[in-house]
């Protein structure tokens, strides 16, 4: 559960930025 | 069926929705009350990307003119800054107590919330890209419109010059968005309708032309022109709808599509 919960927060704080370049590239 | 309906927005939310969907099971068979783990690092860094995100989300929302969404994002925006506080009560409450049930929840719910704001969020930006190719797809029903008044080789011209890069905006556009479809029936219908496009709008101008020559010799035949004219203004008309209709479909929208 430990490795778990850090991957996942590492996941999301992944997604999170993707989502931000997602609307960086296709807002320009 | 695919739960995302374009491929980024997927490639983006399932890897984390899989291992959200992970952790909860394993949480919900693991009852027992074992440690959990200092989280305070991983947090503090999904805190930052979150105050990243709303603060390009805002910066989009200023300088977008689409009234959708600027209706919708800052609710998207709202979801992800709550998850991330939750997320932040939980790291706080499982260093006091690395035992806590209600650390846990607030984890689980945190990380939740995330998923939904960011995929709310990639789904509403989504939507406003759509709508930016069916003002195009719209712009061309208007000229397709037009094509009855038109008289003289000088007004063909014209309207050719108007057309042409209106459509061929709709068919970059329309070619890029049916790559992005995971909804094979979806994208196989924007193809085939984009393919029926570019085989009419050669003929509804040459068909315009005909009219045009009967016209200006003397009209015989001027109606049977028009009605040509006409019926390929129509299924060009009808083609560009049903393009319409399908780029505003979602996955969500199966049941009704179909």
């Amino acid at each position: 559960l430990r490795v778990g919960w850090e991957q996942l927060l590492t996941s999301i704080n992944r997604n999170i930025n993707e989502v931000e370049n997602q609307i960086l590239t296709r807002d320009s | 069926m695919p739960v995302f309906h374009t491929k980024t927005i997927e490639s983006i939310l399932e890897p984390v929705a899989n291992q959200v969907s992970r952790l909860v099971i394993l949480h919900e068979e693991a009852e027992d009350g074992n440690a959990m783990p200092d989280l305070s690092r991983p947090v503090q860094g999904v805190s930052i990307a979150v105050a990243n995100l709303v603060k390009v989300g805002r910066e989009t929302i200023n300088s977008s003119d689409d009234a959708i969404l600027k209706q919708d994002m800052p609710v998207s925006l709202m979801r992800v800054e709550n998850a991330s506080q939750l997320l932040e009560e939980a790291s706080s409450l499982l260093r006091a107590d690395p035992y806590s049930g209600p650390a846990r929840k607030k984890l689980i719910e945190g990380s939740r919330g995330i998923l939904q704001g960011t995929s709310q969020l990639l789904l509403c930006f989504d939507e406003s890209e759509v709508r930016k190719i069916v003002r195009e797809c719209k712009r061309v029903l208007d000229y397709l419109a037009v094509s009855e008044v038109i008289d003289t080789m000088e007004d063909l011209v014209q309207f050719l010059k108007d057309l042409s890069p209106c459509l061929s905006k709709v068919s970059r556009e329309v070619s890029n968005r049916e790559k992005e479809l995971t909804h094979q029936v979806h994208s196989e219908t924007l193809v085939r309708c984009l393919e029926q496009v570019k085989i009419l709008a050669p003929i509804l101008i040459c068909s315009m032309k005909v009219y045009i020559h009967i016209i200006e010799q003397g009209g015989k035949g001027s109606d049977e022109a028009a009605e040509n004219r006409n019926y390929l203004a129509t299924r060009m008309t009808d083609e560009i709808q049903e393009i319409i209709r399908v780029l505003q479909l979602t996955t969500y929208d199966e049941d009704t599509s179909e």
